[in-house]
């Protein structure tokens, strides 16, 4: 029909140009724009079923890395405080994001974090790639996530400093990267309570978010002294607790359809009243017709 | 109504509003089926971390040919029910399909290795219509 012609005229634009990993045989209805596919994390597993090579399993033709276990413990605690066991959202007011996406430190800097390691246990480098991160996905909230080895023993609490330094790789004058800007966080709190350590890097991060920034190479140094710091305590040395590589979380709203607005649900359910109030039907205007200026300045005023 | 009264079997039927209602509304009417679906049965749970289940639901069933309010739907499926009753059979009677859903959270594995956690609209199919 007329509009499945548009369509494949539009192919001609490129705006159903062939993303690389949907079969090209697949209906040219069917093929997305890449924005909508990428955003879609469902779309292109459930486009390849629909297609005829999408028989074969779809996980043997996308190999992924595998995300680190603790960062997966902690998304699976995200998922059951934000949805109910058959994955149905919980209408959760003060949760505006309909997206959490959380980034492990890219591969090749993991072993310079573990040179890192051998020497200065407190500060590691970090690189992050988001990629993953869509136009439509606005940033509502970004948050380092760090996390200590407690394989050894720690002391019950502590008080640490952490100093976060991002890093501009000048790539034209190939040397070492400068310190763009950088900020230091102070925070307590006690080993035995918490497996996380969240520090809310929002507004540190914001600017080269919003200047959808793909790369982000920050320095992190903890430096942490033992036991509480209202009560006296000798200032020991650097706590000697591993830190583990932070992760990176991005709390976000993403605005294509695809997504789920609570607001736009909520909204649709207020505009939807029970029944239709009798002066907002044509016969009650012809009712009140003789009061016809006043009509016309209320019919205004609900215009306005 | 009389003509079918006419034909109605001499014995007084024991149950009225059984009796009846095979008068008023088509046996199988367009109405909401339960579906659930495990992501292993596709062999998505290696990217697919939660939830486990999934169930979409569908519609299935007749149109009544006075689908009117009992379906919200609106007067153009009683024109099209006509149509092609009276008028050119090839146009298709009102189908049963989904009018509402509800949105799903899930959680999965980005090809990258980065975990994120989505909420999508219109994933599950609340409440069935004939349009």
């Amino acid at each position: 029909p007329h509009s499945r012609d548009r369509a494949v005229s539009d192919k001609s634009s490129g705006f159903l140009a062939p993303p690389e990993d949907i079969p090209p045989r697949l209906d040219p209805l069917l093929r997305l724009p890449k924005g909508m596919r990428r955003g879609h994390a469902l779309l292109p597993p459930l486009l390849k079923v629909l297609s005829d090579q999408g028989r074969q399993n779809w996980e043997s033709q996308t190999p992924r890395l595998q995300p680190d276990s603790r960062a997966l413990r902690y998304m699976k605690r995200l998922y059951k405080m934000s949805a109910t066991k058959e994955g149905i959202p919980k209408a959760n007011k003060s949760h505006l994001y309909n997206t959490v996406r959380l980034f492990t430190p890219c591969s090749e800097c993991k072993h310079r974090h573990r040179e890192l390691m051998k020497g200065d246990l407190h500060s590691v480098d970090l690189l992050f790639n988001l990629d993953r991160v869509t136009a439509l996905e606005h940033l509502l909230k970004s948050v380092l996530l760090c996390s200590f080895d407690t394989s050894v023993p720690v002391p019950s609490a502590a008080t640490c400093v952490c100093h976060l330094s991002i890093k501009e790789y000048d790539f034209s004058s190939q040397v070492c990267p400068s310190t763009s800007h950088s900020i230091a966080f102070s925070l307590h709190f006690e080993f035995r309570k918490r497996r996380w350590v969240e520090i809310d890097v929002t507004s540190f991060l914001q600017p080269l978010i919003a200047t959808n920034r793909r790369n982000i190479h920050m320095a992190v140094n903890f430096t942490c002294l033992v036991g509480d710091p209202q009560q006296s305590t000798e200032q020991e040395g650097s706590l000697s607790v591993a830190l583990v590589p932070p992760s990176l979380l991005l709390y976000l709203n993403d605005t294509s359809e695809q997504a789920y607005h609570r607001w736009s649900s909520l909204r649709h359910r207020r505009k939807t009243p029970a029944r239709p109030r009798p002066r907002d039907t044509p016969l009650a205007d012809l009712l009140h017709g003789q009061g016809k200026e006043h009509t016309q300045s209320t019919r205004a005023a609900r215009r306005r | 109504r009389e003509e079918s009264l006419k034909e109605a079997p001499a014995a007084p039927p024991r149950n009225l509003s059984e009796y009846f209602k095979q008068f008023l509304f088509p046996q199988n009417e367009c109405e909401l089926h339960n579906f659930r679906l495990s992501f292993s049965q596709l062999k998505w749970d290696k990217w697919i971390i939660a939830p486990h289940r999934y169930s979409p639901q569908y519609c299935k069933g007749d149109c009544p040919r006075a689908a009117g309010h009992r379906y919200g739907s609106p007067v153009h499926t009683m024109v099209q029910n006509i149509i092609y009753e009276k008028l050119d059979a090839a146009v298709p009677r009102p189908s049963c399909v989904p009018a509402e859903y509800s949105p799903l959270s899930v959680l999965t594995i980005e090809p990258d290795g980065s975990i994120v956690y989505k909420e999508y609209e219109d994933m599950i199919a609340t409440k069935c219509t004939c349009r």
